[in-house]
């Protein structure tokens, strides 16, 4: 069972529009749990899911009144099922969280899925760690922005430190990407360089363009291979999905 | 002294590139401090401060190591100070940090300044709510797409509980703003749509299009009017700031 997280603690980078194609993409050819560890619940109302028809949560799981088996319930999309969000989710960010409460609870379902996609919060608190502890692949997405390098050294420190003390050995980070991305200006290759300095082996080949019709898709509660398979964006996340493949 | 807080708990809509810019442009007239109160700390470094440069900290105020006075620094921007902020913010996150510290904070300097204005996390957690128990207004920026307004309604829900709390009685919403808008999008009108049958009268007519400068300007740590005052961001800036100032 391969496990990975869509993280950034930088917020609106894409982290939830990814979650919901990647794991959508692979739900084509295999069976994928996608996990929502944001309070937001942005990957669970992106699939369609919607409050009422959520019978157990996220934060239901790591506080262990329902196992993870429990609260994976199927979407409209074949093979993908998700473990839903809400709002008392944010009630966990505290640090009585103990870190492997995720991990303990993906132990349980080894072999039932052969993908977990976890979508992460904004943030390296808790429940990021939580997110951490339990998956053995981190892909970062980034905005080209200022505001994405300096965030990135307090995210690959937290992977390190994790990693050092033996909260998860397993954990990589498999690469950084670009979404929403123009490299021909100017401030894309501004941060390109800087960040190629520091981090050349880990950026991806792909990236994602900008695409109106990824922020449509979520009106409807769909992921971009159903809401519109012509789209540009729908081209490049099959790129991403590839590559990911590859490079694991 | 007026304050103002820029809030939204989705990630990446614009509230630190709106807290800079605001802060700058209404520093042409009068004295303006500008509150870190994200433990990214990107309002500190879009202005050019950069963490060698630090002596006392948001944090440091919050759990009373120094006076509010003894940590607003200025920046190179003339009327121009700021409380910066620094990743062990984030520890304060946990529910024991009392709501009201930031508040008490600020009345002690009132009157030293024109306008306060706050930077808040992508989140609405205990930060934000010292933020929201200390301002008199929030101006929430949104950038159209389905997870903005799946927010707002709880962004609502927290300003109006505080006030039946009796926590802040002359916190108001002034009014939702566009940012990065593409105003002939069918997403954008879908959005707009949606926002007007519960927000109409909130609703901001001037909006912040697109602009890569406004991204470039923070790359090299300036407020957008000294960066590049001929840039499309800087002249919507200048309207937002007027438009803010009459529905205050
Ligand atoms: N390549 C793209 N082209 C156009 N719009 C995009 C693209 N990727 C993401 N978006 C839009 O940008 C917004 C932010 O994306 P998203 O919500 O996935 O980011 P996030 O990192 O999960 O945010 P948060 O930090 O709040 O969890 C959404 O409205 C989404 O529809
Ligand atoms: N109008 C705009 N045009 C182009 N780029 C913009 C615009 N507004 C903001 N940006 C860029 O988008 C990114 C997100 O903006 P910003 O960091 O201000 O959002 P935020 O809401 O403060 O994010 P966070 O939730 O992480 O605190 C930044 O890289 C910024 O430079
Ligand atoms: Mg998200
Ligand atoms: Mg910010």
């Amino acid at each position: 069972m391969k496990s990975i997280a869509l993280a950034n603690q930088k917020g609106g980078v894409g982290k939830t529009t990814a979650s919901i194609n990647l794991a959508s993409l692979w739900a084509g050819r295999s069976k994928v749990l996608l996990v929502d560890m944001d309070p937001q619940g942005n990957s669970t109302s992106g699939v369609g899911i919607f409050t009422k028809e959520v019978k157990w949560t996220t934060a239901d799981v790591l506080e262990g009144k329902c196992s993870i088996r429990e609260a994976a319930q199927k979407t409209g999309f074949a093979n993908l099922s998700i473990v839903p969000a809400h709002l008392g989710l944010a009630g966990l960010e505290a640090d009585s969280l103990p870190i492997h409460r995720l991990e303990e609870n993906l132990q349980q379902i080894e072999g039932e899925f052969d993908f977990v996609v976890v979508d992460s919060p904004p943030s390296l608190g808790r429940l990021t760690l939580n997110v951490f502890a339990a998956v053995e692949r981190v892909l970062v997405f980034i905005k080209a922005g200022h505001f994405s390098i300096t965030g990135l050294e307090q995210l690959f420190l937290t992977v390190v430190r994790l990693r050092l003390r033996n909260v998860n050995q397993s954990l990589k980070v498999l690469g950084l990407f670009y979404n929403e991305a123009q490299p021909n200006t100017r401030l894309h290759q501004m941060i390109h360089g800087a960040l190629s300095e520091a981090y050349s082996p880990l950026i991806l080949g792909a990236y994602i363009p900008r695409n109106v019709h990824l922020g449509e898709a979520q009106v409807v509660g769909e992921p971009i291979n159903f809401f519109d398979p012509r789209a540009r964006g729908y081209r490049a996340y099959l790129q991403l999905a590839e590559e990911v493949l590859q490079k694991w």
